[in-house]
């Protein structure tokens, strides 16, 4: 099974 | 004082359906460079970043930075009383408090002009860092449309590997699994139809084909559609708009618990 990720990890907030 | 006046009018109409139903509320920042968006879904799983340049543009005039705050639905409904051939022009004053749209057609000479109200949106604005991404593959958007379109039958989610036999699609579900395997194929005369594959180092990643199959939505703007992946990382999808512009999609992995 695989789990969705979010965006936060990946990209700082500005 | 913001005024962009756009010859092909569908084209603004196009990217609205690109984007409206994976972003509701959003603000398109005015600049005297271009038109921009970027905006979350509601779960920040996908993020759009949109941006058409004023050369795009036969009349752009932009005093000062605005954000038109809109709400994307009600834009798609004002948009649905543009006729196909229709200059556009968007209008609003720098205290915006509410947008003009007016759709000229030049046969008819009718032209239909609509306001509508601005909205205050706060919306958290990402870093997204320039990458050099390890794979990038160039394709027909229609094809990428199919494939995600099939195996949408098969599961909810999509490998998708770059490896040197090609790019392969994947998905597994209650009735089974389905691959689909691209080549590299530039052989064809028609520059549309060319798959070219750019691969520094293998990649696979795991996608949820409901955020696949949104970004299809995107297919009538461009011919073809841009894929770059790097391991553990979100896929960019990019669709160009000519030399004027693109509407883009980040979505992040699926990762193996």
């Amino acid at each position: 099974k695989s789990k969705q990720t979010t965006l936060g990890g990946f990209f700082a907030a500005k | 004082m913001f005024e962009a006046r756009l010859a092909n009018g569908n084209i603004f109409k196009m990217i609205v359906e690109s984007i409206r139903e994976l972003v509701v509320d959003v603000n398109i920042d005015c600049s005297t460079e271009e038109l921009s968006i970027q905006c979350m879904d509601s779960a920040h799983v996908a993020l759009v970043s949109m941006s058409l340049s004023q050369s795009a543009f036969d009349h752009f005039r932009c005093d000062r930075s605005l954000s038109l705050g809109l709400n994307l639905p009600n834009v798609s409904k004002i948009f649905k009383m543009m006729g196909r051939d229709d200059t556009m022009v968007l209008k609003a004053e720098d205290s915006a408090d509410k947008l003009m749209l007016m759709f000229e057609n030049d046969k008819s000479g009718t032209i239909a002009d609509f306001e509508l109200k601005l909205m205050a949106i706060e919306a958290e604005q990402l870093g997204v860092p320039d990458t050099a991404y390890k794979c990038s593959i160039s394709m027909p958007s229609s094809e990428f449309q199919r494939i995600v379109r099939d195996l949408q039958v098969m599961g909810d989610t999509c490998k998708i590997s770059c490896t040197k036999e090609g790019l392969k699609f994947s998905a597994t579900g209650q009735i089974g699994t389905g691959n689909i395997l691209m080549r590299q194929n530039v052989a064809s005369e028609k520059e549309e139809d060319h798959v070219t594959i750019d691969m520094e180092e293998p990649v696979e990643l795991n996608f949820a084909l409901r955020y696949l199959n949104f970004f299809t939505k995107a297919t009538p703007l461009s011919p073809t559609v841009i894929l770059k992946m790097s391991p553990g990382l979100p896929i960019v999808i990019e669709y160009p708009i000519e030399q004027l512009g693109h509407v883009k999609y980040y979505l992040a992995p699926k990762m193996e618990e």
